[in-house]
């Protein structure tokens, strides 16, 4: 793991005083390669290596820490900071209902992961959660949701047959506000952030129903590509949070990372697993220890 | 060895931009990296045009045996199992590979070998009227093994050409799924002559370094014949694909370029690499 590969470039630094700015390189490159293979973006690992580059120059190796113990503390300490608080709640509406709408591309877990939220706000918050079934191009998508709701006893609100996405979003909301349902949340189709069609109908949702929460939910596997669909699908809609999915797989989730620095916005759940019950809040030390390796 | 060649750093670092955000991995980066480095000190490479040709063929020789065309059973019914983890399109791809015999003139069925997601049967039987082939299911929560046994008995009685086998999507992490899936190829491999024809790891080209690990523990426990990769309609370029041919010898014989059953393409490793430098 890292800490034995800084290990063995410090091995030959006994009885320094200071780093030298070749012994921080040397260090770093093993960061970098240990970053780029938890699929950390390219750019994002340059920028970022440079900034705990910054830190550790001049920097006096502590007494009680040994050279490798040093990097690894500055680098643990700036990706920790980088990922963010944890338990970042989802925001509740004075007004309600609170409107939630899921993002992302095609298969990250949007469907499983709304039914998860509706669960998680009714066990840990209280709330009365009511999904909406915007996806009406895939196959039996709108079944899925409606399987899930039903193993929950958590309302699904399904449109008519032809009825436009953003339209089943407003009257979906107006159901709600009637029937004292106090959180909705809006399933999406997957879509690709180069899709100008696809974009523009998530566009449309969010424009009629000004949702207060829009969550981008990433597949944890994501490689490079994480940061090109991030920053369109926040440039277009303004994320407010981030759900990482499949994090039960052995992915470093690097994306992440990419993705938070890029777009600033919080990681507020994670997916571990196909359960409804498995949604957990973010643990940003933990995510820094997992993406290191 | 003072005044010896040296490529540009420059260069480098867009080469190394390059390869990396098409997710090649560090590995091969490296290896092409110092091969381009060794070709250049040595005088073989003398310009940035030379370079950047050299990097190209690099890569084209990487995929070299990595391209191949479907396996079909001469004698008799083709059984095609699809895996991998959750939501790459494996369903999807089942819908564009019945496509794809159906227009060859195949008699094509389709098995629901999905019994545990919600509404997994409900998908595909909603592909199989799309695509116009007879779909075998059982109830949700069923047996995929008892699926799997039922469904050959019917293809073989009904003279099919192709059997496609869609599964539930399953973490590689997971040894419980693992040996559920293993259990499932069991089962085809003694009620089908020659079965499976084909074992299909379905790859999402979005996916990173991860999809190395996926494709060593799929093909620790099944003798995969082939990779899809789908999604590559998309940015993502699907480079890893290097690093999973470096560690498993699996071709890749089908790309997914869309979510219709006609955006399946079978795999050919020139245009990929166009695409990986447009
Ligand atoms: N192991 C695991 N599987 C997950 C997790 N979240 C979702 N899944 C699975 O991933 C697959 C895709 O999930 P969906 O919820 O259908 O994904 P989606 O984003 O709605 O897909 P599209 O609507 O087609 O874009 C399913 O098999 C889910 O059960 C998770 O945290 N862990
Ligand atoms: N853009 C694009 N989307 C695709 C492609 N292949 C599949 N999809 C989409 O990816 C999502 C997941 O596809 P599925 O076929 O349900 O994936 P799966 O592997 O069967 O998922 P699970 O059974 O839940 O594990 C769907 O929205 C598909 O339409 C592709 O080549 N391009
Ligand atoms: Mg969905
Ligand atoms: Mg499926």
């Amino acid at each position: 793991n890292l800490s034995d590969k800084l290990g063995q470039v410090f091995s030959k630094l006994r009885g320094k005083g200071k780093l030298t700015e070749k012994d921080i390189d040397e260090a770093l490159n093993e960061v970098k390669i240990a970053l780029l293979e938890a699929d950390v973006n390219f750019k994002v690992v340059r920028r970022f290596t440079k900034k705990v580059k910054e830190r550790a120059l001049g920097a006096e190796i502590l007494k009680s820490l040994t050279p490798t113990q040093q990097v690894v503390k500055i680098v643990m300490e700036e990706l920790t900071s980088l990922l963010g608080e944890k338990r970042v709640k989802i925001t509740v509406s004075p007004k309600k209902p609170t409107i939630i709408l899921m993002a992302g591309l095609q298969g990250s877990g949007k469907t499983t992961t709304s039914a998860k939220l509706a669960l998680n706000l009714r066990k840990e918050e209280q709330k009365n959660p009511m999904l909406v079934a915007c996806d009406v191009y895939r196959p039996a998508a709108v079944k899925q949701l409606q399987v899930l709701g039903e193993q929950l006893s958590v309302k699904v609100f399904a449109g008519e047959k032809g009825e436009r996405p953003a339209d089943i979003a407003a009257r979906a909301v107006e159901f709600a506000r009637n029937e004292n349902f106090d959180t909705v949340i809006i399933d999406t189709a997957g879509r690709l952030h180069i899709d100008e069609q696809m974009m523009g109908e998530i566009k449309e949702i969010a424009d009629k129903v000004k949702p207060h929460e829009v969550l981008l939910v990433v597949d944890a596997m994501t490689g490079q590509d994480a940061v090109n669909m991030a920053t369109e699908f926040n440039e277009l809609l303004s994320l407010t949070g981030i759900i990482l999915t499949k994090l039960d797989g052995d992915a470093r989730g690097g994306a992440a990372l990419s993705i938070r620095e890029v777009t600033g916005k919080p990681v507020k759940f994670v997916g571990m697993g196909e359960k409804a019950s498995q949604l957990e809040p973010f643990h940003p030390d933990r995510m820094a220890q997992r993406i290191l390796g | 060895l003072l005044g010896s060649p040296k490529i540009d750093e420059e260069l480098l670092e867009d080469i190394e931009e390059t390869l990396y955000s098409a997710d090649i991995g560090v590995q091969t980066v490296q290896e092409i990296v110092n091969h381009l480095k060794e070709k250049t000190e040595n005088g073989e490479l003398k310009t940035s045009q030379d370079i950047v040709a050299a990097m190209k063929e690099r890569l084209g020789e990487m995929l070299d045996e990595f391209e191949a065309a479907p396996v079909l059973n001469p004698n008799g019914l083709s059984v095609y199992l699809i895996v991998g983890i959750n939501g790459v399109g494996k369903t999807t791809t089942v819908a564009k590979l019945a496509s794809y015999f159906k227009s060859e003139g195949k008699k094509v069925m389709l098995a629901a070998g999905d019994t545990f997601r919600a509404a997994a049967i409900d998908q595909l039987l909603i592909w199989g009227e799309r695509v116009g082939v007879e779909v075998i299911s059982g109830s949700e929560g069923g047996d995929p093994g008892a699926l799997v046994f039922d469904a050959i008995h019917a293809a073989q009685k009904r003279n099919a050409d192709v059997l496609l086998i869609d599964t539930a999507g399953r973490m590689h992490v997971k040894a419980n799924l693992m040996a559920e899936l293993k259990k499932v190829h069991k089962i085809a491999s003694k009620e089908a002559e020659g079965a499976p024809h084909e074992i299909l790891l379905v790859l999402d080209a979005v996916t990173g370094q991860n999809a190395v690990q996926q494709a060593e523990q799929f093909s620790e426990i099944l003798p995969l014949t082939g990779l899809v990769v789908t999604k590559l309609d998309g940015t993502a370029k699907g480079g890893i694909i290097f690093a999973v041919s470096g560690k498993v010898e699996v071709p890749v014989k089908f790309i997914g370029v869309g979510e219709k059953m006609e955006d399946l393409r079978p795999f050919k490793s020139k245009e990929f690499l166009e695409a990986l430098f447009a």
